[in-house]
């Protein structure tokens, strides 16, 4: 087992041991042994270095490497924790956990205000907000007048804003999501539920010696 | 649903124009 725990570790930096990832995380062993087959397959996709470049994270979301789209951006950036401009498996694992279902909502909370704070400055600003609605609604080509948008931002600072220093303060994003459900339920993708079921190569792959369910 | 009645981060996750479920090939 030795033997074939670093040949994945060299296949795959950033590899960390499945049960030591499953106690930090809200997956089994055997989830984050499935989770590795799909990490292998998307780190492979484009070039086989064992590890998830932005290119092979927009092909797997949009079957097209060249799509750009903020908001896939952003979750790119989030999921590069390390900062090194690709994911590896260990942040894979780390920020796909947020999105499960048993993760805490104080978890899908703070990732949620990170997503809006384009420019990490601990605020979500009107000027993030806007230059993410503007670019997305022009990639779905929907169109809006420009003094649409700006009644839409009004309305939603006047009511997330609620100590009006026009930017969002954390706390003030727990009350409106609280306020608003809806808003975080792109955060829990309910296959990760299934997740061993849809990869169960897994099994035959597995660095463990007994599979923990 | 009218885009003016919906709060910006709504609309944002209306237009996102994609699921992270796509990663699972779904």
């Amino acid at each position: 087992m030795g033997c074939f725990s670093s040949k994945v570790a060299r296949q795959f930096p950033g590899h960390e041991d499945p049960v030591a990832l499953a106690s930090q995380t809200a997956f089994s062993v055997s989830e984050v042994e499935a989770l590795f087959e799909l990490y292998k397959s998307i780190s492979s996709s484009v070039v086989d270095d064992g590890l998830i470049s932005k290119e092979e994270f927009q092909l797997a979301l949009f079957k097209n490497r060249k799509k750009e789209n903020l908001f896939a951006n952003r979750i790119f950036e989030l999921f590069d924790v390390k900062h090194k401009g690709v994911i590896d498996f260990s942040d894979f694992v780390r920020s796909l956990n947020v999105f499960h279902p048993n993760a805490s909502l104080e978890d899908k909370i703070d990732f949620s205000f990170k997503l809006y704070d384009l420019d990490n400055t601990g605020f979500i600003e009107r000027q993030e907000v806007k230059q993410m609605l503007i670019a997305l609604l022009c990639e779905s080509e929907m169109k809006l007048a420009d003094e649409t948008v700006e009644i839409i931002l009004d309305k939603t600072f006047l009511d997330a804003d609620v100590n009006r220093d026009g930017k969002i303060d954390k706390s003030e994003w727990e009350n409106f999501v609280c306020r608003n459900p809806s808003l975080l339920k792109i955060m829990t993708l309910h296959y990760l539920r299934d997740i061993t079921t849809t990869f169960p190569s897994f099994v035959f792959n597995s660095e463990v010696d007994e599979i923990a369910t | 649903v009218k885009p003016v009645s919906m709060n910006a981060f709504e609309l944002i996750s209306k237009t996102q124009g994609f699921s992270l479920d796509n990663l699972f090939g779904k």
